[in-house]
């Protein structure tokens, strides 16, 4: 009868020792050559705990050449990837690890202020040897890189959305036939078979970014930032094109765009997103839809847009008065002496000359601290991630 | 009473970008 000694887990202290010459075959398996789905059904952020276990294993032989050489090498493995795999899964995917790692090293740097939330056990698994205060600055850095490129991505996924699912999408029955007199179904640059551009489709593309980031363990406060952006650049992408058409400037654009909005807003509630502050970049837009709806005929009503349109500047409600476009024969257009009421209301403001938005403008990003409840004894490593000359310790 | 702080050896980190030119170095170098 044959005998197996299994080793107990329970002697693992949450270090993983490696050989020197194993560094560039640990780097290709875990970080290089690794495709998410692999470690897709484990804990996420897996291969950034696996990581930390290696670099406190360096620690603890205090192999100072060891922990330089593995962060140099993991840095460099994750850029690589990046420049190499410029999709939202894979990038989206290394955000969250590098911040896992950026947090590891902050939760078991021995540092009090790191440590408030951890247990007694996981004390026991934080650095010896050396203080990595200054790899956790290069690792922040790299965070922000990597923030900067995931936003990008999803902005020129987004970016041929916009127009069409945001501003001509015409979801509301019947208001297709209260469209300004002669723009009547040419401001569609989509045919009506081509669904692809719909908010329903847009909304589905914010829910695959969503899962994606939610899944691979993202941190939920960068979720939140990421989601703000792409809402900012929506926001930014649809007034600029509303302030240069004649054709979305109605009545009917107003009320259709105030619709479209609420679903966007509702998709946030529905994600939990709605203290990200997300739905506040959408302001001017909601503005101008509201400016679209709202009674332009006397003073009252003058006096109702000023109070109404705060974030709106000057330039812009005036040259949204006037491309507005009556839709019928009943509607009265803006009249030169009502825009010139608006101005006199408005001087006062001091607003900038600006009459587009920014659509590149990036909101500052933060990582804060986030601790994890994992002990690393705890951790299992799949035998499909090729890492078994790694030994417990 | 307070636990007394571990003094840990502060290990130097290269720059980003000095990382990247040692990796292009590195790449530079294989034949």
């Amino acid at each position: 009868r044959q005998v197996t000694v299994q080793r107990k887990e329970k002697d693992f202290q949450g270090m993983l020792e490696y050989g020197k010459e194993d560094e560039t075959l640990l780097i290709r398996n875990l970080v290089t050559e690794l495709k998410p789905q692999t470690v897709s059904a484990t804990v996420p952020c897996l291969p950034a705990y696996i990581l930390y276990m290696c670099i406190r294993h360096a620690d603890y032989i205090n192999d100072d050449q060891k922990v330089h050489s593995l962060l140099t090498s993991t840095i460099n493995g994750i850029k690589k990837v990046l420049k190499k795999h410029e999709d939202f899964e894979m990038t989206s995917f290394w955000l969250a690890n590098t911040c896992r790692l950026l947090h590891c090293l902050k939760q078991y740097s021995g540092d009090q202020g790191f440590m408030t939330q951890n247990t007694a056990k996981q004390n026991e698994h934080c650095l010896k040897n050396f203080d990595l205060t200054e790899y956790r600055q290069v690792l922040n850095d790299l965070s922000i890189h990597i923030y900067q490129q995931l936003i990008k991505i999803a902005e020129g996924i987004l970016q041929p959305m916009i127009v069409t699912a945001v501003l001509e999408n015409e979801s509301i029955q019947g208001l297709s036939g209260v469209k300004p007199m002669g723009y009547r179904k040419r401001s569609s640059s989509m045919g009506d078979s081509d669904n692809s551009y719909t908010l329903e489709a847009l909304i589905r593309q914010l829910n695959t970014f969503h899962s994606t980031m939610y899944d691979q363990g993202l941190d939920p406060e960068i979720i939140q930032q990421a989601v703000k952006q792409l809402f900012y650049m929506m926001n930014a992408v649809a007034l600029n094109n509303l302030l240069l058409r004649k054709d979305m400037c109605s009545w009917s654009t107003g009320m259709q765009l105030r619709f479209n909005i609420s679903q966007l807003e509702e998709w946030l509630r529905g994600k939990n997103l709605h203290q990200s502050g997300a739905a506040a970049t959408m302001e001017p837009l909601i503005q101008a839809a509201q400016l679209l709806q709202l009674k332009k005929k006397t003073s009252e009503d003058a006096e109702a847009i000023c109070s109404l349109c705060t974030v709106l500047t000057t330039q812009q409600i005036i040259k949204i008065l006037n491309l507005y476009t009556p839709v019928n024969e009943f509607e009265e257009r803006v009249t030169v002496a009502f825009i010139r009421n608006i101005q006199a209301h408005l001087q006062e403001r001091n607003d900038p000359p600006q009459l587009l938005l920014d659509s590149k403008f990036m909101f500052p990003v933060l990582f804060p601290f986030n601790p994890s409840s994992l002990t690393m004894d705890s951790i299992h490593i799949p035998a499909s991630l090729g890492l078994e000359f790694l030994n417990k310790v | 009473p307070p636990q007394r702080q571990r003094q840990r050896v502060l290990l130097k980190a290269p720059t980003l970008a000095e990382m990247e030119e040692m990796f292009a170095s590195e790449v530079r170098a294989v034949p």
